[in-house]
């Protein structure tokens, strides 16, 4: 199986906007 | 065709052509014959003091310019009547010194001595005597032989100093003549030396007796028809032309092999994997470029590496470009991996760790296997691994299936 690939929208980034990639 | 290289286009060793040094350039004259009431005598036969004839000095007739003049007129430069006289030619840049001759118009000096300056004059230092006695005059041992041990002074010898031909005579010096290591000028740093100057000095240090010559004391001058001087650039094997620089300045060398500096006495920027040497004709010693794998124009050489290399290359890149590292260049920079699908000298090496499921921007050099968190995998750690599903954190992007 290979696994999907993670889907940065699905990311709550609230806590985390200086990881948030630009999108 | 330069002959700095061979049909193949490899390096050679290589020299300017010799030329005519003093040619067209100024000498100067620490003492002329420039108008009345001084006037000087001469001889119109070299064998035959009976042809002695006098005349006045002029005003523009006797200058140092007839010395280096090249219209086929014996026109001489005359000194005033006295007993010491020097004629100095500035050569502008460093040059290897082949000969130095002087054509006389008067007879030739009793003793004369020729100086050489290698900084431009502030400090000389002998390059030979002449004298027919060479103890009282220079406190030297008139030389025939030069040994091994001296080959990088200057002897006195008794040749070309006698009274006649009274008027057409020779002196002529070759800084090499004689010297034992002459033949392997190449490989001789000391000769090499020893013929590099940057201003010549002819010091006219005593004539022959007035008395001898016929002449009153007030009459007996130095008259010099022509002074040359055979000698080309010191571009240390580097150059085949030296070309005047602009509006006729100091020649330049035109170097090869890599090399730079008014002599091609050091590597041009990024041509240092190996230390720069002079030419020879067994190895032209080419300055190599450092080898950055095309991520750096910035390089500087080790003597340590280049010896621990087995003198093969010491370059080390500088200021690696394209988020390279090492000292080719040849590394990844931290977060950086290399695409195999592109040479090591592509600029596309760019990390591909995924931002959320890394845990940095590291990466293995050989294999780009990125450092995964918890739960994550994949090369860039872009998936969630078996048993784990994404969820909504950032920080933690995979979890445990319940």
């Amino acid at each position: 199986d290979v696994m999907p690939t993670l889907d940065m929208a699905l990311f709550d980034w609230t806590d985390y906007e200086d990881l948030r990639p630009d999108m | 065709h330069d002959p700095c290289y061979n049909a193949n286009q490899h390096p050679q060793f290589c020299l300017p052509d010799l030329s005519e040094l003093a040619s067209g350039r100024l000498v100067e004259a620490s003492s002329t014959c420039s108008g009345p009431p001084g006037r000087f005598c001469a001889f119109q036969d070299s064998a035959n003091p009976g042809s002695k004839f006098c005349q006045g000095c002029q005003e523009h007739t006797h200058r140092s310019e007839h010395l280096t003049d090249s219209d086929g007129d014996t026109t001489c430069w005359w000194s005033k009547p006295t007993a010491n006289a020097t004629l100095t030619l500035a050569l502008g840049r460093r040059m290897e010194i082949l000969y130095v001759a002087l054509r006389f118009c008067s007879p030739r000096p009793e003793s004369l001595a020729i100086y050489k300056s290698m900084d431009y004059g502030r400090s000389w230092m002998p390059f030979q005597f002449f004298s027919s006695r060479c103890w009282r005059r220079y406190h030297l041992p008139p030389t025939t032989t030069i040994v091994k041990s001296m080959e990088h002074e200057a002897v006195c010898i008794e040749a070309q100093t006698a009274l006649k031909p009274l008027t057409g005579g020779l002196v002529a010096f070759m800084p090499l003549a004689g010297r034992p290591s002459a033949q392997r000028f190449e490989y001789s740093p000391i000769l090499q030396d020893w013929v590099t100057a940057t201003d010549l000095r002819v010091s006219f240090d005593r004539m022959h007796s007035a008395r001898i010559l016929g002449m009153r004391r007030k009459e007996a001058s130095y008259g010099v028809a022509e002074l040359q001087v055979g000698g080309r650039c010191k571009c240390n094997g580097h150059a085949s032309r030296c070309p005047a620089g602009k509006d006729g300045g100091v020649p330049q060398c035109d170097c090869q092999h890599n090399t730079a500096g008014p002599e091609c006495d050091t590597c041009k920027t990024f041509y240092w994997d190996r230390p720069w040497q002079r030419a020879t004709p067994k190895d032209a010693h080419e300055c190599v470029a450092c080898n950055c794998h095309r991520h750096s124009h910035r390089c500087r050489f080790s003597m340590e590496l280049f010896e621990l290399s087995g003198r093969q290359s010491g370059g080390i890149c500088l200021n690696c470009r394209h988020h390279t590292a090492g000292r080719h260049c040849q590394y990844c920079s931290p977060g950086f991996k290399r695409d195999f699908s592109h040479p090591i000298t592509s600029h596309r090496v760019s990390c591909q760790c995924h931002p959320i499921g890394a845990t940095g921007a590291f990466c293995n050099q050989t294999t780009g296997q990125c450092q995964c968190k918890n739960g994550v995998t994949g090369l860039t750690c872009n998936r969630c691994a078996q048993g784990f599903q994404q969820s909504r954190s950032a920080h933690i992007p995979c979890i445990r299936k319940l």
